[in-house]
């Protein structure tokens, strides 16, 4: 912003530009604008964006998560290619350096190749993994993955899902189903739904995160390929409306990348 | 909801029959707000306000509340709907098709990870094969786990041929892939290539070897239609590399409004040639105009 000691209109306007440009969204742009508003001085506008975001993201925080007796099951979702199965390849990694033992669900078994591609990943992170046949029920391929686990001393079972469209409500209901599925098996399961979403993502998200919670109870949010030049601005609108937090961040699509969400360094980088 | 949307703006003409910088100016922050929640960049939405309302209170508007009924009348709504109507349609331009192919011609697609570049290469493959060419898809996604599977998989479901083998070189499976079309006078070579980011230098570098391997006579940049405002960056960036010749807007069977298709457009100017609709490899269409701008508009 350039500097000078009063918020005229047109710095108002610049700073308006980088909120949409952050893919803010109206109501929160509004929100924060107003923070900029209350500034009173360019100097101080940089701060003030910061905190009301940072005020924000803190609003929906989770506490960290109880131990449970018996395997962890969590359930990933999201829209089509957002970036579901590689995010498991790479929580699974994490686990397993943990000293934990991970077993995968391979249950989109509706897109091309999609068994195979969670397979490569199992291997990479010497990981286990149950598979259903291509074009069979997600649900039993869950439940299957949920009965191993239990037999086999397992203690995380990531069950990877299709991609789907929250417009499609028979698939929309699938996902009801697969987590009833579960829940035969273990009754407190499944006691993670991480939504993934693209980091490229426009306002679409917050409808995202809205219609796939009506479905599964999601917990957290993986905000995937945060590495490109997109700022993910939409958290902060999915933070007010809808009240979930940020769990995790992809930033590349190597093993290794994934980071824990940090509220701090996200808001600086986002005004950066 | 926030977004009341288009409906709103043209309600506020109810009743009225002149159309004024007031009336017109209320009707346009309905519109504004509409706009920016379809991820349309606040730049744009600026130039669009400011022609619509020239449209609309700069000329003499001829608007009468039906006296005879064998008049055709205009009603204030249905002018100041069709000024953002059409002031968005030009903005979008219409969609092309890909011309007849002469020769063994090369489609390159290329896009951000996820994008739907793969199941567009089928979707095309199926779409030019219906029109009686010989084609042939080629696997050079040389990095995701599984991709040559995927393409190998959905060559097979529409009967058109897939050019896979192991090896780490983009660029050379392109060649080869070209070599064995042109012996064989296919028609059309569909390369379908990894997701990158147009800021990855190493990546981008990639893309210029399978270019300069292969000249494709066609390079069209796969767009996500609920991307939000960075989309126009990232369409530059790979226009700045690559000699775009087409847009592709996927994803459009979903309830994102698509604003960012607009953005993508203005900016580089390269023409949105289809959209696709679904996860079938039917799912494609040209692209045209007047359905995204009443789905941007709300
Ligand atoms: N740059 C980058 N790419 C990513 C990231 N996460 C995933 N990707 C890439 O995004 C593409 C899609 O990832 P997938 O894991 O197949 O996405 P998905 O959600 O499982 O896709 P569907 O199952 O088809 O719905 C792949 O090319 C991944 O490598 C990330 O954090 N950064
Ligand atoms: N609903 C819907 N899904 C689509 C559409 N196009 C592609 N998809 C889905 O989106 C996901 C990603 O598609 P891909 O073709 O793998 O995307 P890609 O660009 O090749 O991905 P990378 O190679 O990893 O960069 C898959 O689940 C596809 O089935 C579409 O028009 N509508
Ligand atoms: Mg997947
Ligand atoms: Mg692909």
């Amino acid at each position: 912003f350039s500097r000078r000691n009063t918020l005229d209109a047109s710095t108002l306007s610049e700073i308006e530009e980088i909120l949409f440009a952050a893919d803010l969204g109206v109501k929160t742009a509004d929100d924060l604008l107003e923070a900029a508003k209350q500034a009173g001085s360019t100097d101080a506008v940089h701060a003030a964006l910061e905190a009301r975001a940072l005020e924000i993201l803190s609003g929906v925080s989770t506490p960290p998560e109880a131990d449970v007796s018996g395997p962890k099951i969590v359930l990933i979702v999201g829209v089509n290619g957002s970036g579901k199965t590689t995010s498991i390849g790479k929580l699974a990694a994490r686990h397993i350096a943990a000293g934990k033992n991970v077993l995968l669900a391979a249950a989109d078994t509706f897109r091309a190749a999609a068994i195979d591609q969670l397979g490569i990943w199992a291997e990479r992170v010497n990981a286990e993994i149950v598979k259903g046949s291509p074009g069979g029920d997600p649900a039993a391929v869950a439940f299957d993955a949920v009965k191993a686990a239990q037999s086999r001393d397992v203690d995380v079972v990531l069950i990877d899902t299709a991609g789907r469209l929250q417009t499609q409500g028979n698939l929309m209901d699938e996902l009801g189903k697969i987590a009833r599925t579960v829940k035969k098996l273990v009754p407190d399961a499944p006691h993670e739904v991480l939504l993934v979403l693209d980091g490229n993502t426009g306002q679409n998200a917050i409808r995202q995160a809205q219609e796939f919670s009506r479905q599964v109870d999601v917990t957290g949010i993986v905000l995937s390929k945060l590495d490109g030049t997109a700022k993910g601005g939409v958290v902060l609108g999915i933070a007010q409306e809808v009240g979930i937090p940020v769990r995790f961040v992809g930033v590349g699509e190597g093993v290794e990348d994934l980071i824990d969400f940090e509220p701090g360094a996200f808001v600086r980088a986002l005004f950066d | 909801t926030l977004t009341r949307g288009f409906k709103n703006a043209r309600d506020r003409f109810r009743g009225t029959t002149r159309l004024n910088e007031e009336n017109v100016g209320e009707a346009l922050r309905e519109v504004r707000m509409s706009l920016l929640e379809a991820d349309v960049d606040l730049g744009i939405v600026r130039d669009f306000l400011e022609r619509v309302t020239e449209r609309c209170v700069g000329s003499e508007v001829q608007l009468k509340a039906g006296k005879k009924k064998d008049q055709q009348n205009v009603s204030a709504g249905d002018y100041f709907t069709k000024s953002c109507y059409d002031e968005l349609v030009a903005l979008m331009g219409q969609g092309e098709d890909l011309p007849p192919a002469k020769g063994t011609r090369v489609v390159l697609l290329a896009g951000l990870q996820g994008t739907g570049k793969t199941t567009t290469a089928a979707k095309l493959a199926r779409h030019l094969k219906h029109r009686g060419e010989k084609v042939l898809l080629v696997a050079a996604d040389v990095h995701r786990p599984a991709a040559r599977e995927q393409l190998r998989v959905l060559g097979e479901s529409i009967g058109v041929e897939v050019f896979s083998r192991e090896g780490d070189d983009a660029a050379a499976i392109c060649a080869e892939a070209l070599t064995s079309a042109r012996e064989q006078n296919l028609d059309t070579v569909i390369l379908d290539t990894a997701g990158r980011l147009q800021i990855d230098d190493n990546l981008m570098t990639e893309l210029d070897a399978i270019v300069t391997a292969t000249e494709p006579d066609h390079t069209l940049l796969t767009c996500d239609s609920m991307m939000g405002r960075e989309a126009v960056n990232v369409a530059k960036g790979f226009a700045d590399r690559l000699l775009l010749d087409g847009l592709i807007l996927t994803k459009l069977d979903g309830d994102s409004r698509g604003g960012a298709a607009l953005a993508i457009r203005s900016a580089t100017g390269v023409p949105i040639r289809y959209v696709t609709l679904g996860e079938d490899t039917e799912r494609i269409e040209v692209f045209r105009a007047e359905g995204l701008a009443s789905r941007i508009l709300g």
